[in-house]
Protein backbone atom coordinates (compact mmCIF):
# COMPACT_ATOMS: atom_id res chain seq x y z
CA UNK A 1 0.00 0.00 0.00
CA UNK A 2 1.00 3.82 -0.05
CA UNK A 3 2.47 5.07 2.84
CA UNK A 4 0.74 6.87 5.05
CA UNK A 5 3.25 9.88 4.81
CA UNK A 6 2.61 10.00 0.80
CA UNK A 7 -1.22 10.02 1.52
CA UNK A 8 -0.94 12.96 4.02
CA UNK A 9 0.43 15.29 1.35
CA UNK A 10 -1.94 14.67 -1.35
CA UNK A 11 -4.67 16.79 0.39
CA UNK A 12 -1.98 19.96 0.21
CA UNK A 13 -1.22 19.46 -2.98
CA UNK A 14 -5.12 19.39 -3.91
CA UNK A 15 -5.33 22.76 -2.05
CA UNK A 16 -2.16 24.16 -4.56
CA UNK A 17 -3.67 23.27 -7.50
CA UNK A 18 -7.00 24.29 -7.05
CA UNK A 19 -5.63 27.79 -5.50
CA UNK A 20 -3.44 27.91 -8.90
CA UNK A 21 -6.74 27.44 -10.66
CA UNK A 22 -8.45 29.84 -9.22
CA UNK A 23 -6.24 32.48 -10.60
CA UNK A 24 -6.51 30.81 -13.89
CA UNK A 25 -3.55 28.96 -14.26
CA UNK A 26 -3.98 26.21 -16.50
CA UNK A 27 -0.96 24.35 -16.48
CA UNK A 28 1.93 23.84 -13.73
CA UNK A 29 4.81 21.87 -13.02
CA UNK A 30 6.28 19.78 -10.24
CA UNK A 31 8.98 22.37 -9.57
CA UNK A 32 6.92 25.37 -9.91
CA UNK A 33 4.63 23.45 -7.37
CA UNK A 34 7.26 22.62 -5.78
CA UNK A 35 8.61 26.33 -4.98
CA UNK A 36 5.32 27.25 -4.07
CA UNK A 37 4.57 24.21 -1.52
CA UNK A 38 8.62 24.13 0.13
CA UNK A 39 8.20 20.57 -1.16
CA UNK A 40 10.72 19.06 -3.70
CA UNK A 41 9.84 18.67 -7.34
CA UNK A 42 11.60 15.01 -7.08
CA UNK A 43 9.26 14.06 -3.62
CA UNK A 44 6.23 15.72 -5.62
CA UNK A 45 6.83 13.46 -8.61
CA UNK A 46 7.56 10.16 -6.61
CA UNK A 47 4.35 10.75 -4.40
CA UNK A 48 2.23 11.37 -7.44
CA UNK A 49 4.01 8.16 -9.20
CA UNK A 50 2.08 5.94 -7.22
CA UNK A 51 -1.41 6.72 -8.51
CA UNK A 52 -0.25 6.30 -12.14
CA UNK A 53 1.13 8.48 -14.87
CA UNK A 54 0.33 11.89 -14.63
CA UNK A 55 1.33 14.91 -17.04
CA UNK A 56 4.23 14.37 -19.37
CA UNK A 57 7.82 15.29 -18.77
CA UNK A 58 8.72 18.42 -19.99
CA UNK A 59 4.74 19.65 -20.82
CA UNK A 60 3.88 19.73 -17.15
CA UNK A 61 0.36 18.71 -15.88
CA UNK A 62 -2.67 19.80 -16.63
CA UNK A 63 -4.05 21.24 -13.32
CA UNK A 64 -8.01 20.40 -13.89
CA UNK A 65 -6.88 17.07 -15.09
CA UNK A 66 -4.68 16.60 -11.93
CA UNK A 67 -7.44 17.77 -9.42
CA UNK A 68 -9.70 15.59 -10.78
CA UNK A 69 -7.42 12.59 -10.78
CA UNK A 70 -6.42 13.85 -6.78
CA UNK A 71 -10.28 14.05 -5.93
CA UNK A 72 -10.81 10.79 -7.29
CA UNK A 73 -7.69 9.08 -4.99
CA UNK A 74 -8.94 11.05 -1.99
CA UNK A 75 -12.76 10.24 -2.64
CA UNK A 76 -13.60 14.05 -2.08
CA UNK A 77 -15.63 14.05 -5.52
CA UNK A 78 -18.55 13.68 -3.78
CA UNK A 79 -20.34 15.08 -0.65
CA UNK A 80 -19.33 13.37 3.05
CA UNK A 81 -21.84 14.31 5.45
CA UNK A 82 -20.29 14.94 8.75
CA UNK A 83 -21.17 14.79 12.21
CA UNK A 84 -20.39 17.05 14.91
CA UNK A 85 -20.54 16.75 18.73
CA UNK A 86 -20.00 19.46 21.30
CA UNK A 87 -21.39 22.81 19.89
CA UNK A 88 -19.74 25.10 22.48
CA UNK A 89 -17.94 27.83 21.20
CA UNK A 90 -15.70 26.13 18.72
CA UNK A 91 -18.85 24.15 18.29
CA UNK A 92 -20.44 26.70 16.83
CA UNK A 93 -18.19 28.56 14.90
CA UNK A 94 -17.27 25.11 12.67
CA UNK A 95 -20.93 25.00 12.07
CA UNK A 96 -20.96 28.29 10.53
CA UNK A 97 -17.45 27.65 8.67
CA UNK A 98 -17.44 28.41 4.80
CA UNK A 99 -14.10 26.56 4.42
CA UNK A 100 -16.27 23.25 4.36
CA UNK A 101 -18.04 23.79 0.66
CA UNK A 102 -16.98 22.30 -2.28
CA UNK A 103 -14.24 20.36 -0.72
CA UNK A 104 -16.23 17.28 -0.15
CA UNK A 105 -17.31 18.17 3.17
CA UNK A 106 -21.05 19.03 4.86
CA UNK A 107 -21.78 18.91 8.36
CA UNK A 108 -25.00 17.39 8.20
CA UNK A 109 -25.93 16.82 12.01
CA UNK A 110 -25.23 18.20 15.22
CA UNK A 111 -24.99 16.87 18.94
CA UNK A 112 -24.51 18.16 22.41
CA UNK A 113 -25.13 17.50 25.97
CA UNK A 114 -25.81 20.17 27.41
CA UNK A 115 -30.21 20.48 27.92
CA UNK A 116 -30.23 24.20 27.05
CA UNK A 117 -28.64 23.76 23.38
CA UNK A 118 -30.85 21.07 22.41
CA UNK A 119 -33.68 22.08 19.51
CA UNK A 120 -31.78 25.13 19.04
CA UNK A 121 -31.13 25.74 15.26
CA UNK A 122 -28.05 27.14 13.30
CA UNK A 123 -27.56 26.98 9.85
CA UNK A 124 -30.91 24.82 9.60
CA UNK A 125 -29.33 22.22 11.87
CA UNK A 126 -31.40 20.91 14.73
CA UNK A 127 -28.85 20.74 17.99
CA UNK A 128 -29.64 16.58 18.85
CA UNK A 129 -29.19 15.11 22.41
CA UNK A 130 -26.02 12.65 22.79
CA UNK A 131 -28.61 10.10 23.37
CA UNK A 132 -30.40 9.89 20.17
CA UNK A 133 -26.84 10.02 18.39
CA UNK A 134 -26.20 6.19 17.77
CA UNK A 135 -29.28 5.93 15.66
CA UNK A 136 -29.23 8.94 13.85
CA UNK A 137 -25.63 8.61 12.91
CA UNK A 138 -26.47 4.76 12.17
CA UNK A 139 -29.81 6.02 9.89
CA UNK A 140 -27.86 8.41 7.83
CA UNK A 141 -25.11 6.11 7.08
CA UNK A 142 -22.75 8.60 8.83
CA UNK A 143 -18.97 7.95 8.52
CA UNK A 144 -17.57 10.97 8.99
CA UNK A 145 -17.50 12.59 12.28
CA UNK A 146 -15.44 15.96 14.20
CA UNK A 147 -15.57 16.27 18.21
CA UNK A 148 -15.26 19.51 19.42
CA UNK A 149 -16.07 18.88 23.47
CA UNK A 150 -13.87 19.22 26.31
CA UNK A 151 -11.54 17.05 26.45
CA UNK A 152 -12.71 14.62 29.38
CA UNK A 153 -15.71 13.90 27.03
CA UNK A 154 -13.73 13.23 24.24
CA UNK A 155 -13.12 9.25 24.73
CA UNK A 156 -16.79 8.87 25.66
CA UNK A 157 -17.50 10.57 22.71
CA UNK A 158 -15.37 8.84 20.53
CA UNK A 159 -16.46 5.53 21.26
CA UNK A 160 -20.17 6.27 20.71
CA UNK A 161 -19.37 7.30 17.57
CA UNK A 162 -17.04 4.47 16.12
CA UNK A 163 -20.48 1.83 18.04
CA UNK A 164 -22.85 4.15 15.30
CA UNK A 165 -20.74 3.23 12.27
CA UNK A 166 -18.28 6.24 12.14
CA UNK A 167 -14.68 5.55 10.65
CA UNK A 168 -12.72 9.00 10.41
CA UNK A 169 -12.66 11.52 13.47
CA UNK A 170 -11.24 14.89 13.67
CA UNK A 171 -10.13 15.73 16.69
CA UNK A 172 -10.12 18.88 18.45
CA UNK A 173 -10.13 18.48 21.57
CA UNK A 174 -6.55 18.17 23.29
CA UNK A 175 -6.30 14.48 24.33
CA UNK A 176 -5.22 11.62 22.47
CA UNK A 177 -7.88 8.54 20.86
CA UNK A 178 -7.67 4.85 22.05
CA UNK A 179 -9.93 3.51 18.68
CA UNK A 180 -9.89 0.22 16.83
CA UNK A 181 -7.04 -0.09 14.35
CA UNK A 182 -9.13 0.45 11.31
CA UNK A 183 -10.77 3.42 12.94
CA UNK A 184 -9.10 6.61 11.26
CA UNK A 185 -8.32 10.02 13.88
CA UNK A 186 -6.83 12.87 12.67
CA UNK A 187 -6.29 16.02 15.16
CA UNK A 188 -6.23 20.09 14.78
CA UNK A 189 -3.42 21.03 16.98
CA UNK A 190 -2.52 24.88 16.97
CA UNK A 191 0.87 23.77 18.90
CA UNK A 192 2.40 21.55 15.78
CA UNK A 193 2.07 24.62 13.47
CA UNK A 194 3.25 27.21 15.93
CA UNK A 195 6.44 24.77 16.75
CA UNK A 196 6.81 24.34 12.84
CA UNK A 197 7.40 28.12 12.45
CA UNK A 198 9.32 29.12 16.03
CA UNK A 199 12.42 27.31 14.23
CA UNK A 200 12.66 30.04 12.47
CA UNK A 201 12.53 32.34 14.55
CA UNK A 202 15.57 34.61 16.43
CA UNK A 203 16.48 32.20 19.18
CA UNK B 1 19.04 24.64 5.31
CA UNK B 2 16.89 21.15 6.43
CA UNK B 3 14.09 21.51 4.56
CA UNK B 4 11.09 22.70 5.87
CA UNK B 5 9.55 19.27 5.43
CA UNK B 6 11.87 18.08 7.57
CA UNK B 7 11.45 20.69 10.34
CA UNK B 8 7.39 19.95 9.94
CA UNK B 9 7.85 16.42 10.87
CA UNK B 10 9.66 17.69 14.04
CA UNK B 11 6.87 18.54 16.24
CA UNK B 12 4.98 15.66 15.32
CA UNK B 13 8.00 13.74 16.87
CA UNK B 14 7.91 15.53 20.11
CA UNK B 15 4.23 15.45 20.86
CA UNK B 16 4.55 11.43 20.55
CA UNK B 17 7.63 11.78 22.35
CA UNK B 18 6.10 13.73 25.24
CA UNK B 19 3.34 11.34 24.97
CA UNK B 20 5.74 8.04 25.78
CA UNK B 21 7.27 9.97 28.33
CA UNK B 22 3.58 10.28 30.08
CA UNK B 23 2.44 6.96 29.96
CA UNK B 24 6.23 6.20 32.07
CA UNK B 25 8.26 5.04 28.58
CA UNK B 26 11.86 6.22 28.96
CA UNK B 27 13.44 4.83 26.03
CA UNK B 28 12.27 4.44 22.47
CA UNK B 29 13.93 2.87 18.98
CA UNK B 30 13.44 4.78 15.64
CA UNK B 31 11.51 1.41 15.06
CA UNK B 32 9.11 1.62 17.84
CA UNK B 33 8.12 6.17 17.03
CA UNK B 34 7.81 5.16 13.61
CA UNK B 35 5.35 2.35 14.13
CA UNK B 36 3.46 4.49 16.34
CA UNK B 37 3.08 7.69 13.70
CA UNK B 38 3.12 6.00 10.54
CA UNK B 39 6.47 7.16 9.36
CA UNK B 40 9.49 5.00 8.36
CA UNK B 41 12.42 4.32 10.92
CA UNK B 42 14.37 5.60 7.82
CA UNK B 43 12.92 8.71 7.48
CA UNK B 44 12.80 9.51 11.35
CA UNK B 45 16.48 8.54 11.44
CA UNK B 46 17.47 10.83 8.47
CA UNK B 47 14.84 13.34 9.69
CA UNK B 48 17.19 13.37 13.25
CA UNK B 49 20.41 13.42 11.49
CA UNK B 50 20.38 16.60 10.59
CA UNK B 51 20.34 18.11 13.73
CA UNK B 52 23.65 16.09 15.02
CA UNK B 53 23.97 12.75 16.79
CA UNK B 54 21.34 11.38 18.81
CA UNK B 55 20.53 7.91 20.63
CA UNK B 56 23.52 5.17 20.05
CA UNK B 57 22.70 2.39 17.35
CA UNK B 58 21.37 -0.70 19.53
CA UNK B 59 20.27 1.20 22.49
CA UNK B 60 17.88 3.81 20.40
CA UNK B 61 16.69 6.92 22.07
CA UNK B 62 16.72 8.18 25.36
CA UNK B 63 12.92 10.24 25.44
CA UNK B 64 13.62 12.67 28.21
CA UNK B 65 16.90 13.85 26.39
CA UNK B 66 15.54 13.55 22.81
CA UNK B 67 12.67 15.93 23.84
CA UNK B 68 14.88 18.34 25.27
CA UNK B 69 16.49 18.60 22.43
CA UNK B 70 14.08 18.90 20.04
CA UNK B 71 12.51 21.44 22.20
CA UNK B 72 15.99 23.80 21.39
CA UNK B 73 16.02 22.68 17.98
CA UNK B 74 11.99 24.01 17.56
CA UNK B 75 12.75 26.51 19.83
CA UNK B 76 10.28 26.36 22.66
CA UNK B 77 12.46 25.94 25.22
CA UNK B 78 10.81 29.23 26.17
CA UNK B 79 7.26 30.53 26.31
CA UNK B 80 6.17 32.89 23.63
CA UNK B 81 3.53 35.19 24.09
CA UNK B 82 0.67 35.08 21.46
CA UNK B 83 -1.40 37.82 20.17
CA UNK B 84 -4.84 36.58 19.16
CA UNK B 85 -7.29 38.79 16.75
CA UNK B 86 -11.37 38.08 16.50
CA UNK B 87 -12.07 36.84 19.39
CA UNK B 88 -15.84 35.91 18.50
CA UNK B 89 -16.63 32.18 18.76
CA UNK B 90 -13.60 30.48 17.81
CA UNK B 91 -11.74 33.18 19.22
CA UNK B 92 -12.81 32.28 22.56
CA UNK B 93 -12.87 29.00 21.84
CA UNK B 94 -8.36 29.30 21.23
CA UNK B 95 -8.56 32.15 24.01
CA UNK B 96 -10.02 28.90 26.45
CA UNK B 97 -7.58 26.19 25.17
CA UNK B 98 -5.65 24.57 27.31
CA UNK B 99 -3.39 22.95 25.24
CA UNK B 100 -0.77 25.71 24.75
CA UNK B 101 0.82 25.52 28.28
CA UNK B 102 4.12 23.21 29.21
CA UNK B 103 4.25 23.59 24.67
CA UNK B 104 6.06 26.70 24.71
CA UNK B 105 3.13 29.56 23.80
CA UNK B 106 0.37 31.37 25.65
CA UNK B 107 -2.29 33.43 24.58
CA UNK B 108 -1.25 37.28 25.78
CA UNK B 109 -3.13 39.72 24.18
CA UNK B 110 -6.92 39.72 22.84
CA UNK B 111 -7.98 41.75 19.38
CA UNK B 112 -10.97 42.70 17.91
CA UNK B 113 -12.96 45.37 16.46
CA UNK B 114 -16.50 45.02 17.59
CA UNK B 115 -17.01 47.61 20.02
CA UNK B 116 -19.57 45.80 22.04
CA UNK B 117 -16.57 42.98 22.67
CA UNK B 118 -14.17 45.76 23.72
CA UNK B 119 -13.45 45.79 27.60
CA UNK B 120 -14.76 42.65 27.82
CA UNK B 121 -12.11 39.83 29.82
CA UNK B 122 -11.62 36.34 28.70
CA UNK B 123 -9.01 34.43 31.35
CA UNK B 124 -8.00 37.57 33.09
CA UNK B 125 -7.09 39.13 29.36
CA UNK B 126 -8.83 42.62 28.32
CA UNK B 127 -9.87 42.23 24.88
CA UNK B 128 -8.43 45.56 23.16
CA UNK B 129 -9.76 47.56 19.81
CA UNK B 130 -7.50 46.28 16.79
CA UNK B 131 -6.37 50.22 16.58
CA UNK B 132 -4.17 49.72 19.57
CA UNK B 133 -3.01 46.94 18.19
CA UNK B 134 0.17 48.18 16.59
CA UNK B 135 1.65 49.51 19.36
CA UNK B 136 0.95 46.84 22.29
CA UNK B 137 2.32 44.46 19.95
CA UNK B 138 5.31 46.34 19.41
CA UNK B 139 5.59 47.04 22.54
CA UNK B 140 5.57 43.79 24.25
CA UNK B 141 7.89 42.55 21.21
CA UNK B 142 5.34 40.10 20.77
CA UNK B 143 6.60 37.89 17.21
CA UNK B 144 3.45 34.93 17.31
CA UNK B 145 -0.25 36.03 16.14
CA UNK B 146 -3.62 33.83 15.54
CA UNK B 147 -5.84 35.04 12.84
CA UNK B 148 -9.56 33.99 14.06
CA UNK B 149 -11.58 37.03 11.95
CA UNK B 150 -13.90 36.44 9.08
CA UNK B 151 -12.07 35.90 6.11
CA UNK B 152 -12.29 39.01 4.14
CA UNK B 153 -10.61 40.69 7.38
CA UNK B 154 -7.99 38.64 7.46
CA UNK B 155 -5.35 39.72 4.98
CA UNK B 156 -5.95 43.41 6.60
CA UNK B 157 -5.40 42.18 9.83
CA UNK B 158 -2.26 40.64 8.63
CA UNK B 159 -0.75 42.94 6.80
CA UNK B 160 -1.29 44.90 10.40
CA UNK B 161 0.56 42.55 12.07
CA UNK B 162 3.57 42.49 10.14
CA UNK B 163 3.69 45.87 10.59
CA UNK B 164 4.11 45.94 14.33
CA UNK B 165 7.00 43.21 14.30
CA UNK B 166 4.83 39.62 14.15
CA UNK B 167 7.19 37.23 12.16
CA UNK B 168 4.83 34.01 12.21
CA UNK B 169 1.08 33.70 11.98
CA UNK B 170 -1.80 31.10 12.59
CA UNK B 171 -4.11 31.73 10.16
CA UNK B 172 -7.71 29.71 10.88
CA UNK B 173 -9.49 32.03 8.31
CA UNK B 174 -10.25 30.30 5.02
CA UNK B 175 -8.26 32.41 2.65
CA UNK B 176 -4.30 31.98 1.59
CA UNK B 177 -2.45 35.50 3.22
CA UNK B 178 0.31 37.46 0.98
CA UNK B 179 3.41 38.16 3.20
CA UNK B 180 6.40 39.08 2.73
CA UNK B 181 8.87 36.22 2.13
CA UNK B 182 10.68 36.72 5.80
CA UNK B 183 7.03 36.19 7.26
CA UNK B 184 6.22 32.42 8.27
CA UNK B 185 2.66 31.21 7.66
CA UNK B 186 0.65 28.30 8.94
CA UNK B 187 -3.04 27.08 8.20
CA UNK B 188 -5.26 25.18 10.43
CA UNK B 189 -7.42 23.97 7.23
CA UNK B 190 -9.88 20.79 8.91
CA UNK B 191 -10.27 19.94 5.02
CA UNK B 192 -6.50 18.89 4.63
CA UNK B 193 -7.18 16.37 7.34
CA UNK B 194 -10.53 15.30 6.41
CA UNK B 195 -9.33 14.53 3.38
CA UNK B 196 -6.50 12.14 4.10
CA UNK B 197 -8.92 10.46 6.16
CA UNK B 198 -11.65 9.86 3.34
CA UNK B 199 -8.45 8.32 1.08
CA UNK B 200 -9.18 4.81 3.35
CA UNK B 201 -13.16 4.77 3.60
CA UNK B 202 -14.86 2.56 1.59
CA UNK B 203 -15.70 4.34 -1.54
N1 LIG C 1 -7.63 22.42 18.18
C1 LIG C 1 -8.00 23.68 18.21
O1 LIG C 1 -7.64 24.47 17.36
C2 LIG C 1 -8.92 24.12 19.34
C3 LIG C 1 -9.16 25.48 19.54
C4 LIG C 1 -10.01 25.83 20.59
C5 LIG C 1 -10.59 24.86 21.40
N2 LIG C 1 -10.31 23.54 21.20
C6 LIG C 1 -10.90 22.44 21.96
O2 LIG C 1 -12.21 22.26 21.47
C7 LIG C 1 -13.05 21.78 22.53
C8 LIG C 1 -14.26 22.69 22.66
O3 LIG C 1 -13.84 23.94 23.10
P1 LIG C 1 -14.92 25.10 23.41
O4 LIG C 1 -14.17 26.31 23.80
O5 LIG C 1 -15.91 25.16 22.29
O6 LIG C 1 -15.64 24.49 24.69
P2 LIG C 1 -17.14 24.75 25.16
O7 LIG C 1 -17.20 24.36 26.60
O8 LIG C 1 -17.59 26.10 24.76
O9 LIG C 1 -17.98 23.69 24.29
C9 LIG C 1 -17.97 22.33 24.56
C10 LIG C 1 -19.35 21.79 24.18
O10 LIG C 1 -19.31 20.37 24.31
C11 LIG C 1 -20.52 19.96 24.96
N3 LIG C 1 -20.30 18.67 25.60
C12 LIG C 1 -19.62 18.41 26.75
N4 LIG C 1 -19.61 17.07 26.97
C13 LIG C 1 -20.27 16.50 25.93
C14 LIG C 1 -20.59 15.15 25.61
N5 LIG C 1 -20.22 14.12 26.38
N6 LIG C 1 -21.29 14.90 24.49
C15 LIG C 1 -21.69 15.94 23.69
N7 LIG C 1 -21.42 17.24 23.95
C16 LIG C 1 -20.71 17.51 25.05
C17 LIG C 1 -20.86 21.08 25.93
O11 LIG C 1 -22.21 21.06 26.29
C18 LIG C 1 -20.47 22.31 25.11
O12 LIG C 1 -21.54 22.77 24.32
C19 LIG C 1 -12.18 21.70 23.77
O13 LIG C 1 -11.68 20.40 23.90
C20 LIG C 1 -11.04 22.65 23.45
O14 LIG C 1 -9.86 22.30 24.12
C21 LIG C 1 -9.49 23.17 20.15
N1 LIG D 1 -9.82 26.37 10.67
C1 LIG D 1 -10.78 25.99 11.49
O1 LIG D 1 -10.72 24.93 12.08
C2 LIG D 1 -11.95 26.91 11.70
C3 LIG D 1 -13.08 26.46 12.37
C4 LIG D 1 -14.14 27.36 12.53
C5 LIG D 1 -14.05 28.66 12.02
N2 LIG D 1 -12.94 29.06 11.36
C6 LIG D 1 -12.74 30.41 10.83
O2 LIG D 1 -12.38 31.24 11.93
C7 LIG D 1 -12.84 32.57 11.71
C8 LIG D 1 -13.70 33.01 12.87
O3 LIG D 1 -14.87 32.24 12.92
P1 LIG D 1 -16.00 32.55 14.03
O4 LIG D 1 -17.07 31.53 13.83
O5 LIG D 1 -15.37 32.72 15.35
O6 LIG D 1 -16.53 33.96 13.52
P2 LIG D 1 -17.18 35.11 14.41
O7 LIG D 1 -17.89 36.01 13.48
O8 LIG D 1 -17.92 34.53 15.57
O9 LIG D 1 -15.90 35.87 15.01
C9 LIG D 1 -15.12 36.72 14.24
C10 LIG D 1 -14.58 37.81 15.16
O10 LIG D 1 -13.66 38.61 14.41
C11 LIG D 1 -13.93 39.97 14.69
N3 LIG D 1 -13.41 40.78 13.60
C12 LIG D 1 -13.96 40.96 12.37
N4 LIG D 1 -13.15 41.75 11.62
C13 LIG D 1 -12.09 42.07 12.40
C14 LIG D 1 -10.92 42.87 12.20
N5 LIG D 1 -10.68 43.49 11.04
N6 LIG D 1 -10.04 42.98 13.20
C15 LIG D 1 -10.26 42.36 14.39
N7 LIG D 1 -11.35 41.59 14.65
C16 LIG D 1 -12.24 41.45 13.66
C17 LIG D 1 -15.42 40.05 14.90
O11 LIG D 1 -15.77 41.21 15.63
C18 LIG D 1 -15.69 38.75 15.65
O12 LIG D 1 -15.57 38.93 17.03
C19 LIG D 1 -13.57 32.53 10.36
O13 LIG D 1 -12.68 32.93 9.36
C20 LIG D 1 -13.93 31.07 10.19
O14 LIG D 1 -14.04 30.73 8.83
C21 LIG D 1 -11.89 28.21 11.20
Amino acid sequence: PVPDIVIGRLPIYLRALKRLLSEGIEVTSSRELGRWLGISSAQIRKDLSHFGEFGKQGTGYHIGKLCGELEQILNVNREWPVALVGVGDLGRALAHYGGFSHRGFRIAQLFDNDPAKIGQKINELEIMPVNKMGNSIEEARIRVAMIATPADAAQEVADALVKAGIRAILNYAPIALIVPGDIRVQYIDPVIHLQRMTYYLEK
